[in-house]
């Protein structure tokens, strides 16, 4: 993944 | 996943149904915000550029594909098959003064200096301005129709939910994004006028109409 964390949210 | 984000999403998902189904079982998008639906459109795409780079769930793909093909059908609905029925002489608000400050904002205050990341943070910070169109065109005229109100009720509670669920998850998680934590306060306050009158009006019964 490129950002810092999973964004896993909508 | 919990409780608060689940409902959330299914209320984001009601409060799209609503609205499509107003338009088109009346033939009419009168009332609405075509600005508002606009900008939710742009949000969508500049949010979910991430269906290309990175994998989540299937629910987090197809959630993100239907809030792309809803916004995108509504923006037809309203600017080509119902044209003759949209409100536009009431919906005047400048979304220049939404959209370039938010600009500047992503490029200032964001987690990372990417294409992809500035384009998020743009989106969420657009996202929680993006209803202000509607308000605005819901005090112009003075009053609303109860379908437009219960479509404006899912679609700010959606957020608000997503609140709870931003606590929820920064105790049993520790996770939290400040970004999207303040963008979601802003975005859930500026309903917070239209929720008053949903409750003491819409759920009695009496159509939203704002005090002359």
């Amino acid at each position: 993944l490129k950002g810092k964390y999973l964004k896993d949210e909508l | 996943m919990n409780i608060f984000r689940l409902l959330g999403d299914l209320s984001h998902v009601l409060a799209i149904l609503i609205l499509l189904l107003k338009i088109w079982k009346t033939r009419s998008c009168a009332g609405i915000s075509g600005r508002s639906q606009l900008l939710f459109a742009i949000v969508y795409t500049a949010r979910y550029l991430d269906l290309f780079t990175s994998f989540v769930s299937p629910y987090n793909s197809i959630m993100k594909i239907l809030f792309i093909a809803a916004s995108y059908g509504t923006i037809y609905l309203m600017f080509m098959k119902f044209k003759a029925t949209y409100d536009h002489n009431h919906d005047t608000f400048r979304i220049e003064f939404l959209v370039l400050p938010c600009i500047v904002l992503a490029l200032a205050v964001n987690h990372e200096f990417s294409p992809l990341e500035i384009l998020w943070t743009f989106s969420i910070y657009l996202e929680s301005v993006a209803i202000l169109p509607q308000l605005f065109m819901v005090s112009k005229t003075g009053e609303a129709e109860s379908i437009t109100s219960h479509y404006l009720f899912a679609l700010g509670s959606y957020r608000a939910l997503y609140l709870l669920n931003w606590v929820y998850r920064y105790y049993a998680e520790n996770h939290y994004d400040w970004i999207a934590i303040v963008a979601g306060i802003v975005q859930t306050v500026l309903y917070c006028d239209f929720f008053y009158l949903y409750i003491t009006k819409v759920l009695k019964g009496k159509k939203l109409q704002l005090p002359a």
